[in-house]
């Protein structure tokens, strides 16, 4: 694609593709071929390789890192709730993070909040043993409002530092889930104040552009924090978060790449439109 | 929608016989980018644009069609004949206990499709199906199947975590042939299609078993990604056909599109929630007009 020494037609048409099929969509890929096709037409932008350089640099603006890591700040215990739709890895996420924490000696407590989805709680106490981290958990079909709520309250009585609730898998478009997703926060709130102080929504890489709905509708639900995008280790390029970035200035905190504890990384732009290149 | 997007391509066209060139290259860029926006294969649109065009080209525009309307017509057949004009029934033509296997990627809801097809199989079909939890690997992926297969009263394999796959499958056939099942489903763990090691360890299940289906269970809300997943499952182990999970959010769907052109290999299902009566046989006109919006 770039091996060409002049920028023409097919150069663009080309750059097109790599960003379509990174699934960065139409309308954020014809917004930045433009830009860059503008500037191929005021001569500014001549050599094939200038050109690359600059679209690199380019998505990487949108991008928004946040340091890749969790200020749990002086107020203790740090809560958060940790959303998104079915089977992105939200549990596994949760297990991942705690890891990190217990490793370097903080206390974190994990609430089981997701009380619907058969064998959710046994899955996440067994991350929880793992990585050293107390699970708070009621009956499968509980309420996970009042599990959240039993969770903040335990967190505060052992003098926690970081507390992560898991919660249901839920679609964006099942109004009743987004409500019960509503109350979860609200109950925490309820229980320590100004919790949850992060809420963290993780999205699948290999998601197409359902991705921005889902986004856009958890945001608009209970405001989203922070993402983390996860399956990185597969093919997909998770091009969703460009537009995502872009529209609703959210930060990328984390990439799961892969499903082990130690598969967590802190979101690098820089790297992550390299790979969108490759 | 892309209808209305055509209907404005063509709002300044009136009282034309034909579609003529110009016209249709302005219509099959809306079609292009509908698709994209569907999550369509970015190889598999250019294709699937190619066959539109020729078919539009000297199309008469019927008296009862407006010049969009025409297009709208022949995407959406196309759409209808690409993913298939029949639904595709399941194989269960073998010597009992039948198997059929179930792989995909990670999250992709292959334990929940399980717990479907077995309800599928004895309340539609009236079959006396077996579950086989062969994930040893994810943390509790075998109470998850136990828990679905006791809540619809579904006889479940005993799986030992401390098993391999190939040896549980082994095991799980025998017990099925002992107690007299005719089906047995497999639940196996979520893999990446690049991983060697794990579908060098389906193409083992596969060799053990000699599975009469292998349906990949795919995301409804896959991206570009699809084709690769696809494509390298169908490589590594052949396929017989496709269920499409989590199709009751507002995903258009296009990975279904992209799923079948690239493998040929039928959609035989659909997942359209959380609970295991939500499975649907897959109907095309049905997943044409969502990617159509
Ligand atoms: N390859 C890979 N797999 C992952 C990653 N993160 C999670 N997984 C896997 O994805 C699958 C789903 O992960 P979960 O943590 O159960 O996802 P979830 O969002 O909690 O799912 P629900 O609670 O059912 O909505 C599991 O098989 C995980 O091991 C990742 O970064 N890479
Ligand atoms: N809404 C909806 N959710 C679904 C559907 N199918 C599965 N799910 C959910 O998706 C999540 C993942 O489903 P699983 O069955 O655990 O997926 P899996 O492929 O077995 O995951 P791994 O074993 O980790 O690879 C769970 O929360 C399921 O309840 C569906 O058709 N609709
Ligand atoms: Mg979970
Ligand atoms: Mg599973």
């Amino acid at each position: 694609l770039f091996g060409k020494p002049v920028v023409d037609e097919e150069t663009l048409e080309a750059l097109e593709e790599v960003l379509l099929t990174a699934d960065i969509g139409v309308a954020t890929s014809m917004k930045l071929v433009e830009e860059v096709a503008e500037r191929v037409r005021r001569k500014e932008l001549t050599d094939p390789e200038v050109l690359r350089v600059h679209l690199k640099t380019r998505i990487a603006e949108i991008l928004i890192e946040d340091e890749g890591h969790l200020d749990l700040g002086p107020k203790r215990p740090y809560v958060v709730l940790v959303v998104g739709v079915n089977g992105v890895g939200k549990t596994t996420t949760i297990g991942k993070i705690a890891a990190q924490f217990t490793a370097r000696g903080d206390k974190v407590v994990i609430g089981a909040a997701d009380t619907f989805r058969a064998a959710a709680i046994e899955q996440l106490a067994i991350w929880g043993e793992r990585v050293g981290a107390q699970v708070i958990k009621h009956e499968h079909g509980s309420d996970p409002a009042a599990v959240t709520f039993d969770t903040l309250e335990a967190a505060k009585a052992r003098g926690a530092d970081l507390v992560l609730i898991d919660t249901a898998g839920r679609l964006h478009t099942k109004t009743n889930l987004m409500e019960e997703m509503k109350k979860i926060r609200r109950v925490a709130g309820k229980a320590i104040e100004g919790a949850p102080h992060e809420v963290m929504l993780v999205l699948d890489s290999t998601t197409g552009q359902n991705a921005i709905s889902q986004a856009k509708t958890f945001n608009e639900t209970i405001t989203v924090d922070s993402i983390v995008l996860t399956k990185l280790d597969g093919t997909a390029k998770g091009g969703v978060i460009v537009g995502i970035c872009d529209e609703l200035k959210i930060p990328v905190k984390f990439i799961g790449i892969g499903e082990q504890v130690d598969d967590l990384r802190p979101f690098n732009a820089a790297e992550f439109v390299e790979a969108l290149f490759s | 929608s892309l209808s209305d997007k055509l209907a404005d391509v063509f709002k300044s066209l009136t009282g034309k016989g034909k579609l003529n060139e110009k016209d249709i290259e302005a219509a099959l860029k809306q079609v292009r980018m509908a698709l994209l926006e569907a999550d369509v294969n970015f190889r598999v649109v250019k294709q699937f644009v190619a066959d539109v065009r020729v078919r539009a080209m000297g199309q008469e525009v019927a008296r009862s069609l407006t010049p969009d309307q025409t297009v709208v017509k022949i995407v959406r057949e196309e759409l209808v004949r690409v993913m298939g004009e029949t639904c595709e029934e399941l194989d269960l033509r073998a010597a009992p206990p039948v198997p059929i296997l179930l792989v995909g990627l990670q999250g992709s809801g292959k334990t929940t499709t399980a717990g479907k097809l077995a309800l599928y199989l004895k309340k539609k079909l009236r079959r006396s199906p077996y579950l086989v939890p062969a994930d040893v690997y994810r943390p509790a992926a075998v109470e998850q199947l136990k828990k679905i297969a006791t809540d619809l009263d579904i006889p479940v394999f005993d799986t030992d975590v401390n098993d391999d796959p190939v040896e549980v499958c082994k095991k799980a056939g025998e017990a099925a042939r002992i107690g007299g099942y005719d089906t047995i489903i497999i639940d196996t763990a979520g893999r990446l299609h690049i991983d060697e090691e794990l579908m060098g360890e389906l193409g083992r299940i596969k060799e053990a078993l000699d599975p009469n289906e292998i349906l990949l269970v795919a995301d409804a809300m896959t991206g570009q990604d699809a084709v690769n997943v696809a494509g390298e499952f169908d490589r590594a182990l052949g396929l017989t056909g496709v269920v499409l999970s989590k199709m009751d959010g507002d995903a258009r769907g296009g990975a279904a599109l992209s799923v079948r052109a690239v493998t040929g290999k039928p959609i035989k299902f659909v997942g359209m929630g959380e609970k295991s009566d939500a499975l649907e046989v897959f109907a095309p006109d049905r997943v044409a007009s969502r990617i159509l919006g």
